[in-house]
């Protein structure tokens, strides 16, 4: 892109040079229209990509071949990279206001290499001063009815499912895909009041012998999770019966705010700022522990049935997230220290116990670009 | 980007599969799902 845009602007410096400086301001007007011929050119060649990738997928699917971990120099390069650098400066980027003639080009363009739906769009595309903006556009009312029954959970995403079921294993894993997994203690932190009984008691039979109702285990589970937070041993514990797991991915050209997915209270949030690393189905199969190693936001709570917790996390892309019940949160923020502490920052909502209550559908957070 | 949900559920009380009393995804591995739609559901 930017030789690119040097050649044009070389030709326009050159054109002005030979009008006798007249027109020297005319060689900067030309930076923008190439500029976004080799954003459009660059959009082009990530459509055809994807395609391609996406019909690689499609045959190994239909062939019953299950992606496997399969670890490559380019994952460990990645790791190198100052990737958080690099978000931050595509957030930079993609925040420049845009021309207004320009801006429906820019937003077709992006709709057209990520499959989004411009019909949804609740503003007219030249209304949205930065990709960034469009990117996080808000849609036209009715686009997302949220399913009423009282007796189901809603998405609170747009996206594809990657992962579903329940948690059964000790240590309560969750595939990241086909032979290699992460424990959901590492996802949501070590002072999780994530609902697990002790002893490593993996058969569903044994767990039976306890002879706790529903009703009972619903109230006991804050003591089993909270009375020994340190000496509970998360690797041989095993998760109560009736946890569940979806694991949700966000295309680029996806809707990309968070709604709640059933009315709950939002007890506390914890901020993991771990590293940048993108989160595409390449990324997921070559590099280990992706889910637990980038940064993110978990929110827990307490819903009708208990324990409910949201892990929000970012990509090299789109590496901010905001929370509508928390705006003064910030993520994505450059790091100070050289060896970043594992510890997440947690805050506890007031007032204690109740939090904040959201409601089934209500926005929560949304991700931001860079 | 992703998002992971964990939550807890009501379990079927038999251990037939075609028991429709606990929770049960609706979704699969791969599907394409929007904000608002039903994840799973139960009955009581």
């Amino acid at each position: 892109a930017s030789f690119f845009a040097k050649k044009l602007s070389g030709s326009a410096q050159a054109r002005a040079s030979s009008d006798g400086g007249a027109a020297g301001s005319e060689g900067s007007s030309y930076l923008v229209p190439g500029a976004t011929v080799a954003t459009l050119l660059m959009l082009g060649a990530l459509h055809a990509r994807r395609l391609y990738d996406d019909k690689k997928v499609e045959e190994a699917r239909e062939k019953g071949i299950e992606i496997e971990f399969q670890p490559d120099v380019k994952a460990t390069f990645l790791r190198l990279l100052p990737l958080r650098s690099i978000s931050r400066f595509w957030g930079f980027l993609t925040n420049v206001e845009v021309p207004v003639w320009m801006r429906p080009y820019l937003c077709r363009a992006w709709a057209r290499a990520f499959h989004s739906n411009l019909e949804e769009a609740a503003l007219p595309l030249e209304e949205y001063s930065s990709l960034q903006e469009f990117f996080v556009r808000a849609l036209k009312e009715g686009s997302r009815p949220i399913d009423p029954d009282p007796k189901c959970l809603v998405s609170p995403v747009d996206g594809t499912i990657l992962r579903c079921g329940e948690l059964k294993a000790a240590g309560a894993m969750i595939e990241q895909v086909k032979g290699l997994s992460y424990s959901v203690y590492a996802l949501l932190g070590a002072s999780s009041f994530l609902p697990m009984v002790a002893g490593g008691k993996t058969n569903e039979d044994e767990v039976e012998k306890e002879s706790v109702t529903e009703e009972e285990r619903k109230k006991s589970w804050w003591r089993v999770s909270l009375a020994s937070p340190k000496i509970r041993d998360p690797v041989s514990a095993c998760p109560m019966k009736g946890l569940f797991y979806c694991v949700i991915y966000l295309r680029p050209g996806d809707y990309h705010r968070v709604h709640s997915p059933a009315n709950w209270n939002v007890l506390s949030r914890r901020h993991f700022s771990g590293r940048l690393f993108p989160l595409n189905e390449r990324a997921t199969r070559t590099i280990r522990n992706l889910y637990v190693e980038n940064e993110r936001v978990v929110l827990e709570g307490l819903w009708q049935e208990g324990f409910m917790a949201l892990a929000a996390i970012g990509a090299t892309n789109i590496g901010s997230i905001e929370l509508y019940i928390e705006p003064e949160l910030r993520t994505n923020r450059p790091k100070k220290k050289l060896l970043q502490s594992e510890t997440p920052e947690e805050r506890f909502y007031e007032p204690e116990g109740v939090g904040i209550m959201s409601k089934k559908g209500d926005e929560m957070a949304v991700f931001n670009m860079g | 980007s992703t998002v992971v949900l964990i939550f807890q559920a009501p379990m079927t009380e038999s251990h037939e599969d075609d028991d429709p009393s606990g929770f049960r995804f609706c979704i699969k591995q791969g599907d394409r799902i929007r904000v608002g739609q039903a994840l799973g559901r139960w009955k009581e």
